[in-house]
């Protein structure tokens, strides 16, 4: 494995976008993950849409029936991958925009313009993980967010942090060497893509550390899924 | 003498230092310091005199939570940002949304383990 690895300069991840005051972070980070994915198996970055999947995604999982991709309200990744193989892929952010609510299910199957081919959960491990970005682009993850409120900039990494993931993200990258002033090392971190604009974190962005005395902080290991995508030709 | 550059340079720094000296309370002034320039940046606006204390109250909570978090997640930099306004829990309804998982564990839904990957060499 590389030691440093940032699929942005890869030209595979999209512009930062913004969900708004809607709990919809599950449908970015899906949409992510296929952009990646698509970008991997099309040599072409498309922009996809998040709309679809808050209006037309109402996918459950099979081991919690009651569990439902539900908009604004909340969704998992795996279950929206599993509901763009059913419904057939996914339209372009241009032709289903994004608005910030729920509405009719409005997707049209002739403009479809990525494809899941397969899915699957990664294991919890950093190796496993930082493997997986590399050989099949950016991935769905779970993160607690409950320093990201706060969040401005620099390396995450606190001494305390909660486990269970209540935010969807995007793993793009990571680094080997972050600076941490008062611990004096340098500290390896893991690139994280947001969805509440440009004007939070760097840039849309967030850091958090990784390694050895920094396994699965916040979460972060514990809730990871890959995509891969067939080749689509839009018409 | 940073501080005193930066006041020179900063009417909004000046004000609080001039207030403070006058014995109000230093950490309320500069709460309203912080918020009035955090409601500029954000163009924030609420609806009545009642919502804006409110949302000073819930600003000011926030400012000393940003600094708890500085000393626990001391490699990062922690402070405003546009939620500084939301209490936690508002935070959470309205910009989290990732379905509980039984034991914060992935429900992998019908999702595949993915075939361990070589990592070395």
């Amino acid at each position: 494995l590389p030691d440093d690895f940032d699929w942005r300069d890869k030209g595979a991840v999209g512009p930062v976008k913004d969900q708004g005051s809607c709990g919809s972070c599950w449908s970015f980070s899906t949409s992510g993950a296929l952009e990646g994915a698509n970008y991997l198996a099309t040599g072409k970055l498309e922009v996809l849409s998040e709309q679809q999947m808050v209006d037309c995604d109402h996918e459950c999982d099979p081991d919690e029936p009651r569990a439902c991709d539900a908009g604004c309200n909340g969704g998992l990744m795996t279950t929206a991958f599993s509901y763009l193989a059913k419904a057939g892929g996914l339209e372009t952010e241009k032709d289903y925009p994004y608005t910030g609510a729920g509405g009719t299910c409005k997707f049209d199957k002739s403009k479809i313009a990525a494809q899941v081919k397969n899915f699957s959960t990664v294991a919890v491990d950093e190796d496993q993980i930082a493997a997986n970005l590399v050989k099949h682009g950016p991935l769905a993850i779970g993160i607690n967010a409950v320093f990201m409120q706060t969040y401005i900039g620099g390396v995450s990494c606190p001494y305390i942090c909660g486990k269970h993931q209540d935010h969807g993200v995007l793993l793009v990258g990571y680094g080997s060497a972050g600076y941490a002033p008062l611990r004096f090392k340098e500290k390896p971190y893991w690139i994280i893509k947001n969805s509440w604009g440009e004007n939070w974190g760097e840039s849309g962005y967030y850091k958090i550390c990784r390694g050895a005395h920094a396994k699965n902080l916040c979460g972060v290991d514990a809730m990871v899924s890959t995509v891969t995508a067939i080749h689509t030709q839009k018409e | 003498s940073a501080a005193a550059s930066a006041a020179a340079e900063d009417p909004l720094i000046q004000q609080v230092v001039g207030r403070d000296a006058e014995g109000d309370e230093p950490g309320l002034l500069s709460a309203e310091a912080h918020f009035a320039t955090f409601v500029q940046r954000f163009g924030k606006s609420y609806r009545d005199a009642d919502e804006r204390a409110h949302r000073l109250s819930v600003f000011a909570a926030n400012l000393r939570r940003a600094r708890r978090h500085q000393r626990l997640d001391p490699s990062a930099v922690h402070g405003v940002t546009k939620f500084s306004d939301l209490t936690p829990a508002e935070f959470r309804d309205r910009f989290l949304g990732l379905r509980k998982s039984r034991g914060g564990l992935l429900a992998a839904g019908s999702a595949h383990d993915a075939p361990t990957l070589p990592t070395d060499g």
